[in-house]
């Protein structure tokens, strides 16, 4: 049986090889026979070309997307102290019988476009 | 296609920086 | 049983490389072939150019991110201020 294995393993080895070289030997022969007077990229390269900016593009979407959740918490979380120190101080301004500064325009636009 | 999404995740980037100038310019006067 | 698996995929994967390579192999002589393998060139300039500018805006919003966790620490030691006063 250990044989049977060992030469199975071996099979899948000289499989993986030699795929391996015929791979190897397709882009090589690509890149002899394409016309590179042209000043053109031949084939294979553009294949490699593709796959790495599909996965740079992969690797950037998920910052991106990273960046937004984070970003997205930090804002609700700034709108909500916000909204409290104001209530906070319009509680102390009760307390204290203070004259209640109405909020200024701009105040008042800011509050609404944070909200 | 690659190219339509990149720039779609281009755009988007470009609005939500421009969101984000408003959002801290108006916490900052509140803030004052 | 899964590494045979895991062995077969990989060697399927060489397979299906091997033939997208071998399609590639008269791109180019035939001159329609040859516009879009062209078109595709100039493509990948674009998107590059494309991806770039995306990094850019990322770092932008990383750097807009570090602007608001600090915007957020001034106003909860504001909000502690207020706090402590009342």
């Amino acid at each position: 049986m250990e044989a049977e294995v060992d030469k199975l393993e071996l099979m899948f080895q000289k499989a993986d090889s030699d795929l391996d070289y015929i791979q190897c030997r397709l882009e090589y022969e690509i890149k002899t026979n394409y016309p590179a007077s042209t000043g053109k990229k031949n084939p294979v390269t553009l294949l490699k070309e593709l796959s790495a900016i599909k996965s740079r593009y992969q690797t950037l979407h998920v910052r991106f997307k990273s960046v937004a959740v984070e970003q997205k918490e930090t804002k609700t979380r700034i709108c909500a102290i916000l909204n409290n120190t104001v209530t906070m101080i319009q509680e102390l301004q009760k307390q204290t019988d203070l004259e209640m500064s109405p909020l200024s325009k701009e105040e008042e636009i800011a509050a609404e476009q944070l909200k | 296609t690659l190219k339509d999404d990149v720039s779609v995740l281009v755009d988007k980037a470009c609005v939500t920086s421009r969101e984000n100038s408003g959002f801290m310019k108006a916490a900052k006067v509140l803030m004052e | 049983s899964s590494e045979l698996e895991q062995l077969c995929s990989l060697i399927n994967k060489k397979i299906g490389n091997i033939e997208k390579t071998l399609s590639l192999r008269n791109c180019g002589q035939e001159p329609i072939l040859k516009n879009t393998l062209n078109k595709i060139g100039e493509d990948i300039i674009v998107v590059n150019e494309l991806l770039n500018q995306l990094e850019l805006e990322i770092e932008y919003q990383e750097q807009t991110n570090s602007s608001l966790k600090e915007l957020f620490a001034t106003l909860e030691e504001d909000y502690k201020d207020v706090e402590h006063l009342k």
